[in-house]
């Protein structure tokens, strides 16, 4: 592991007092693939690693710690800061309902994490509506309403609307039946499916959401910055959400998505469970992709 | 990458990032690029085509080593027994749905069985595939034990004299033990009945993933055995690298790619367009 390779690399270099380019190129190499096989995007890693470079050089050695344990220091700081910098709390509004949507790519986890969040909310005392724009995968809607029925939360049901429509017509129950929060889940799709992605900045023009969630799987290699960069150019996301990460993949999709888009973490999920949800955990995350 | 530029170190540097950005992961990458560098020793006269030409010639020798017979589905007695397997979301129920209707297509009598009993709305999301695909279908009720659904469906299989049995299993991450569990334990019952079965297990990769893909094929592959992969949502920008390491390392051919997300989204894995795709 990362600690384990730098302390040999440093070895190499004895007798050194302050961390200076040719001690460190040598590390940053370590430090490089190791994010990249956390599946860091290329560019990014190689942004983050010059950022650092010029941070930690000419810096003085701690005496009680090696170069190597400096090194890590300062990255894991770096990444600490950058992964959480803004404060990641969800947006509310000063008139009921607070409006959130839901959007990303097929498979991510979206509707499983409307579900998650709903249950979140009301255990913070705050009731929400479901409801799901999904009129393309089969037996989207069974699905909402299976998981809305195991948390007793009402999903607002459709038959034959389109997706805009399903949409306003949510915000609308929600408003007249007096909820805290509506929950919207969309369907997922591909950043280069122009018709897509006009349908879903509809939907947002629609019903002018307070938080805009971009849920992302935790798994996601370098493609990560492209979706992410397209999803924040139209919908201009306001949250990030990495499910999946009870597995075992190093989650370098989180620095990914944060750098190219500057947009805050808020939550991950990581259980197929309702209750499986988390607050994000900046310091966490870096150790898990420093391994 | 522009035509004729010289060998330089923005050129390495540029060659380098399309190869990570492809997921094909640090080793292969840095394997390729030594094999460049060795060839650029022999002769300096390098330019952008020659080196496009040299990795794709790299590429396909890791993949033609790779290659197992194809399963011939002809030498099966019947039903020919296909089970799906697959971390979650990767698009094994929408892969399924495409496969009944390949075989449909085919004049193949197909059965599907919804042996996913955990997720919301699974049976009825594959029930919607298997009309769409005109197959038929074995499903009982949520949360009864996938093993007992899957050899329900290979009695009716045989009883009904079918072609094809496809069985759809619950999306579940390599790590959950149990779950790997309830896979060996779905193989084994198979098995009590015909011996040969599953005659063949495809694992559902996304594309999306990142080096991740290469773990849930090992795991997936030491705990039940692969013999194919689905490489799905190759429609999008992803590309889908990680294919080959899995290819070098494991030996598992990718059969089907996934393009899109309706019936006929479904293609032959053709190395050629693949290597074309990815370094492009
Ligand atoms: N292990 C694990 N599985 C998860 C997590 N979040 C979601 N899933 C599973 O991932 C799969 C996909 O989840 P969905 O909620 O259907 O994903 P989606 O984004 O709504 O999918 P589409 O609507 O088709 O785009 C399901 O099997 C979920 O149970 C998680 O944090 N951990
Ligand atoms: N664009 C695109 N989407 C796909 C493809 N294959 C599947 N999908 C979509 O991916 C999402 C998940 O597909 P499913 O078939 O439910 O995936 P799964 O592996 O069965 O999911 P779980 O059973 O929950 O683990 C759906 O929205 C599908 O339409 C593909 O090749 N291209
Ligand atoms: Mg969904
Ligand atoms: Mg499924």
């Amino acid at each position: 592991e990362l600690t384990k390779k730098l302390e040999y690399t440093f070895q190499k270099l004895k007798g050194h007092g302050k961390i200076n380019e040719k001690n460190i190129s040598e590390a940053l190499r370590e430090v490089r693939r190791t994010l990249l096989e956390a599946d860091v995007n290329y560019k990014v890693a190689k942004d983050f690693i010059e950022a650092v470079k010029n941070k930690s050089l000419g810096k003085e050695v701690l005496r009680s710690i090696t170069p190597a344990q400096q090194v890590i220091k300062i990255f894991n700081e770096e990444l600490v800061d950058l992964l959480g910098g803004t404060v990641s709390r969800l947006k509310d509004s000063s008139v009921p309902p607070t409006k959130i949507m839901v959007a990303g790519l097929q498979g991510s986890g979206k509707t499983t994490f409307c579900a998650k969040l709903s249950l979140f909310l009301s255990k913070k005392g705050k009731k929400s509506l479901l409801a799901s724009s999904d009129i393309y995968r089969p037996a989207a809607k069974n699905q909402l309403e299976v998981l809305g029925n195991s948390i007793n939360t009402f999903v607002y049901p459709y038959d034959k609307e389109g997706a805009v429509e399903i949409a306003v017509g949510a915000v609308e129950e929600a408003k007249n039946r007096g909820y805290d929060v509506v929950i919207l889940d969309t369907a997922g799709r591909l950043h280069i499916n122009s018709e897509m992605m006009d349908e879903v900045v509809e939907i947002k023009n629609a019903i002018n959401p307070n938080e805009i969630l971009f849920v992302a799987d935790g798994m996601t290699g370098q493609d990560a910055v492209n979706s992410a960069k397209a999803f924040l150019e139209r919908l201009d996301f306001t949250g990030i959400v990495l499910t999946k990460l009870d597995g075992d993949a190093k989650g370098g999709a989180a620095l990914s998505i944060r750098a190219v888009t500057g947009r805050p973490i808020k939550f991950i999920s990581i259980g197929e469970k309702v209750d499986a949800i988390d607050i994000f955990h900046p310091d966490r995350m870096a150790s898990r992709i420093l391994g | 990458i522009s035509r004729g530029k010289k060998f330089n170190q923005e050129f390495i540097e540029n060659i380098e990032e399309i190869l990570i950005e492809s997921d094909i992961g640090i080793e292969t990458t840095m394997y390729l690029m030594d094999e460049l560098k060795e060839q650029y020793r022999k002769n300096k006269n390098f330019d952008t085509s020659t080196v496009l030409g040299i990795i794709k010639k790299k590429l396909k020798e890791i993949m033609m080593e790779c290659n197992t017979p194809e399963i011939s589905e002809r030498k099966q007695e019947k039903p020919y027994v296909i089970l799906v397997v697959g971390v979650n979301g990767t698009g094994k129920t929408t892969t399924i749905g495409k496969l009944a209707y390949k075989y449909k297509k085919e004049g193949k009598s197909v059965l599907l069985s919804a042996a996913d009993t955990f997720r919301a709305a699974a049976v009825e999301q594959l029930d919607i595939w298997r009309k769409r695909a005109g197959a038929d279908i074995v499903k009982t009720k949520y949360g009864a034990d996938p093993a007992s659904v899957a050899y329900d469906s290979l009695q009716a299989a045989i009883s009904r004299n079918i072609d094809v049995l496809i069985i759809d299993t619950a999306g579940r991450l390599h790590t959950k033990v149990n779950l790997m569990e309830e896979l060996k334990k779905i193989k084994r019952i198979l098995k009590k009945i015909k011996p040969s079965a599953p005659d063949e297990t495809l694992l559902v990769l996304d594309a999306v993933t990142g080096q991740n893909s290469l773990t849930q094929a090992k795991e997936f592959n030491d705990a039940i055995g692969i013999d194919g992969i689905v490489l799905t949502k190759l429609d999008g920008t992803a590309k889908g690298g990680i294919i080959v390491p899995i290819l070098k390392e494991l030996k598992i051919p990718v059969k089907y790619v996934g393009m899109g997300e309706k019936v006929t989204d479904l293609a032959l894995f053709d190395s050629e367009t693949f290597i074309n795709a990815l370094i492009c």
